[in-house]
Order: structure tokens, then C-alpha cells, then sequence
């Protein structure tokens, strides 16, 4: 999902 | 990707000239203390997911280090500032944490404590160098070493910019919350910048306007 996608950065 | 590796190691640059020129001059001078608690916030909040959310090694290691680091940083500044008789660190931080809570309860991706923690971390990371610019301003110059340091650190987020736009085409993956306060955060930086090419790159003195 999008925010896992986010939540992986820093 | 380039971009996002690029930043990371511009972040991880940043703390290091600092811890560095901390130890080695043994003084905080010109340096934020209120900037630094702040950064000690963002990242705590941020990344509480530590306790139940595993990404990656990388990932993991990172943040350890941020949130360990940011409380080292503090420990240090808080033993050399003592010494420091003008210190112009008097930026009022309750004006960046009350917005960005607000902001964090308006914007998340759900009415969780975490989520909003999440937000808010962001919001306040867009804002959080303010004292140390702001103390910048008011001494007028400031030590090389200061400087690439703030350099160095408003790199990361502006490398991040990139990063997600590639991420957009490569993963069709955005996220608007985290892009927006990117790019505040690297706006904040823009007249620094600016002063950084001209000044330090052209090899003059440094004072922002």
C-alpha cells in the first residue's frame, strides 16, 4: 500500500 | 534508489559533522540546542514503530542510530552550552511543536495515536532548524564546519524530493502528506541555501540577510 510504501523511508 | 541513498548519507553526514565539531572544539557554540531537542522529538515519534513494524536491516539500523544520536547530541550541547555567556538560542519552540500537533491531528492516515504521532513528526521536522537558523541570523556569522553541517542536513530532505518522484514512476507510490512537508522543509532551507552557494561555495564569510 501507499503507506507502507512511505513508512519504509526515513 | 540514488536520490533516497544520497540523503540518507547526507542526514548521517550531518550528524556527524555536528558530534564532530562539538567534540573537537568542546563547545556548543553557534549551535542549537532547541533545534537539536527538536530533532530528538521527530525522530522518537516518528519512529516508535520500532517497537512493532520491521521493514528492513537497513531501515532498523538507521533509526536506532537517529534517535540515539539526536540524544547524545543533546547531552553534549547540554554540557558545553553552560560555558557559552551570549547565547542567542531563544527561538520559542512551543510555536513549531503546538502547530505541527494541530497539523498532525488534521492531517494522517487515520485517527490513531501513532498515525497522528507519525504526522506530527513530519510537520515538525519541516520546521524544526528554525532556531538554528534563526540563532544564525542574529550572530551574524558563523563557524565553516556550522554551516556545512546545516547544509548537509537540509540536503537530505531536498535529495527526498527526487526520491519521490522517482518512487511515483518506478512504484506508482506517493504519498502527499510526507511530499508536502518535504517540500516545506526544503523551502525553509531555500534562503540558506542560496546564502550557502554564494557565501561558502564562492569562499566569502557567511551572514545570512
Amino acid at each position: 500500500s501507499i503507506l507502507s510504501a512511505i513508512k519504509d523511508e526515513l | 534508489n540514488i536520490f533516497r541513498i544520497a540523503g540518507d548519507l547526507s542526514h548521517l553526514v550531518s550528524i556527524f559533522i555536528l558530534i564532530n565539531t562539538i567534540n573537537v572544539k568542546k563547545s556548543a557554540q553557534g549551535i542549537s540546542l532547541k533545534t537539536n531537542i527538536l530533532y530528538a522529538v521527530v525522530f522518537v515519534t516518528r519512529y516508535v514503530d520500532l517497537l512493532y513494524s520491521y521493514t528492513s536491516l537497513y531501515n532498523t539500523l538507521m533509526k536506532i542510530f537517529f534517535i540515539s544520536s539526536s540524544i547524545y547530541t543533546i547531552v553534549m550541547l547540554k554540557k558545553y552550552s553552560k560555558n557559552i555567556q551570549q547565547y542567542n538560542d531563544d527561538f520559542k519552540i512551543e510555536y513549531l511543536i503546538a502547530p505541527s500537533f494541530v497539523l498532525g491531528l488534521i492531517f494522517n492516515h487515520g485517527f490513531k495515536f501513532s498515525e497522528i504521532l507519525w504526522s506530527f513528526s513530519l510537520w515538525l521536522e519541516s520546521v524544526s532548524i528554525l532556531p538554528q537558523l534563526f540563532m544564525l541570523q542574529k550572530s551574524g556569522e558563523s563557524q565553516l564546519l556550522t554551516t556545512h553541517y546545516i547544509f548537509a542536513l537540509g540536503l537530505y530532505r531536498a535529495l527526498y524530493i527526487p526520491n519521490w518522484i522517482y518512487r511515483y514512476f518506478a512504484e506508482g507510490r506517493f504519498d502527499k502528506l510526507a511530499i508536502t512537508t518535504g517540500i516545506i522543509q526544503t523551502l525553509v532551507y531555500s534562503d540558506f541555501f542560496y546564502v550557502y552557494y554564494q557565501k561558502v561555495i564562492k569562499n566569502i564569510g557567511f551572514s545570512l540577510p
